[in-house]
């Protein structure tokens, strides 16, 4: 089964 | 005081509908450089970033950077009343919570106006750097619509796999497995209809088909669409705006549990 990840995970908040 | 005026207004009304059913709420942040957008969908799998430079419009004024707030239901509404061809211009005063739309037919016989109210969003906004990409696909926004459409009808989520050979878009489902390979194609008189292949390293990633299948919802903003991936980055859809700038769509990757 997959996961399906956040693009949170990947870039910053400014 | 902030106000611009679009020549094709057309364009305005393809972006709102190309993010309407990604994005409830948005801000359009205004800037002498020119209207942009950041949003997530709700599950934050997604992010759309739009970009029209303040050149591509005829008149643009922006006195102080403002966010303009609102819901693209409403937005998309209004949008629906303008003619295809007609000129719109957007304004709002500096501390007002209306957005007026103005749109004029070409020859100016019909004018129209619609005031909106704003809506005060607190949106998360993220800092994307530059890339590198380990693969670049630039290929027909038709063709790409065609392949997220005709996948979806076997499986819910595409493998999308670039090698030397040139990009497959693969998936599987309760009744089989399906595959659509592109190779490179230029064609030189027809540089709309080639496909470009730029391959550093060979990647492949998994992507829901739902997302990509949303983002293909932009299709007529250009003839083509660019496909940015890296093994450990979010993959990036680009369509560009003529002249005035693109709208991305950045897509989460799935991975094996």
């Amino acid at each position: 089964a997959c996961v399906q990840l956040s693009i949170t995970e990947f870039y910053r908040t400014t | 005081m902030f106000e611009v005026r679009l020549v094709q207004g057309s364009l305005l009304k393809k972006v709102v509908e190309a993010i309407r059913e990604l994005v409830t709420d948005a801000n359009i942040d205004c800037s002498s450089t020119g209207l942009s957008l950041q949003a997530m969908d709700s599950s934050h799998v997604a992010l759309i970033a739009l970009l029209l430079r303040s050149d591509g419009f005829e008149h643009f004024r922006c006195d102080r950077n403002v966010s303009i707030g609102m819901n693209l239901a409403n937005v998309s509404k209004i949008l629906r009343t303008a003619g295809n061809d007609d000129i719109i211009t957007l304004k709002a005063d500096d501390d007002g919570d209306l957005l007026t739309f103005m749109f004029e037919s070409p020859n100016q016989d019909r004018i129209s106006d619609i005031e909106m109210k704003l809506m005060d969003i607190k949106s998360e906004h993220l800092g994307i750097p530059d890339a590198e990409y380990e693969a670049v696909i630039k290929m027909p926004s038709q063709e790409f619509l065609r392949i997220c459409k005709d996948l979806s009808n076997i499986g819910d989520t595409v493998v999308i796999s670039v090698t030397k050979e040139g990009v497959k878009f693969s998936t599987r489902g309760d009744i089989g497995n399906a595959n659509i390979v592109c190779r490179q194609n230029t064609t030189l008189d027809k540089p709309d209809d080639s496909t470009i292949i730029q391959m550093k390293e060979p990647v492949s990633l998994t992507f829901a088909l739902r997302y990509m299948n949303s983002f293909t919802k932009a299709t007529s903003l250009s003839s083509s669409v660019t496909i940015s991936m890296s093994s450990d980055l979010p993959i990036v859809v680009e369509y560009k705006i003529a002249d005035m700038g693109y709208l991305r769509f950045y897509l989460a990757p799935k991975i094996e549990d």
